[in-house]
């Protein structure tokens, strides 16, 4: 464990706090996708079936039961406490144009062919490409709520913390996991264009409005 | 002893 993972990790977190506790405050999930948070709770339980079968640690343990306690808490609060704020005409990415490319990949490109690891294989993928209904989502508004700004950079943040951490342990300690690397690298491009307008927007006290 | 198998990152 060193710093970047670690700040990584507690970014992801604070980041998933953070949209919890705005719908639950704002009694609403007005400009969320429901269909990224679904895809994030498909995503935390397909790589922590390893709960069951592998103890890494205290910390470890810990933390996947928070993250996929919080994903499905997001759910529903989405799909069933507030789902008359339920912004369901925004959010209309194909979440199949996902799911089975993902899933045909993950066959196809893996450690090892064995149910766990190909499904470990499919969440890392598959997280990759998740936050996309989201961004979608933003531009097809052509805006998002200064809130939702700060978890998709808390979310972006903790991807690009984990580069760092991959190219630590990999002067360090020789470590590299290919699948995650080239994943990981993935999903950060796709908040680059985001951490831009929140950089540029968000800092300066605007909300976050796409140009027309 | 952190080896791929034990996919010790989140």
């Amino acid at each position: 464990m060193n710093v970047f993972r670690l700040v990584g990790d507690l970014s992801h977190l604070l980041a998933i706090i953070m949209l919890l506790k705005k719908i639950w405050s704002s009694r609403s999930c007005a400009g969320i996708s429901g269909k990224s948070q679904l895809l994030f709770a498909l995503v935390f339980t397909t790589r922590y079936l390893d709960l069951f079968t592998s103890f890494i640690s205290v910390y470890n343990t810990s933390m996947k039961v928070i993250y996929i306690l919080c994903a499905y808490a997001t759910v529903y609060l989405i799909y069933v406490k507030f789902k008359a704020t339920y912004d369901h005409n925004h959010d209309t990415f194909r979440a199949e144009f996902l799911v089975v490319p993902v899933g045909g990949l993950a066959f196809l490109v893996n450690h090892d062919f064995t149910p766990l690891e190909i499904l470990w294989t499919f969440s890392i993928y598959l997280e990759s490409v998740a936050i996309m209904p989201q961004l979608f989502m933003i531009s097809k508004t052509g805006e998002a709520e200064s809130i939702t700004s700060h978890y998709l950079f808390c979310l972006g943040g903790y991807r690009a913390l984990y580069i760092i951490n991959w190219l630590y342990r990999f002067y360090s300690e020789g470590f590299f996991d290919l699948i995650a690397i080239v994943a990981g690298c993935v999903q950060t491009i796709l908040y680059c264009d985001f951490f831009y307008l929140y950089i540029t927007k968000v800092i300066y006290g605007q909300k976050l409005s796409l140009p027309a | 002893e952190e080896d791929i198998e034990s996919h010790d990152e989140l």
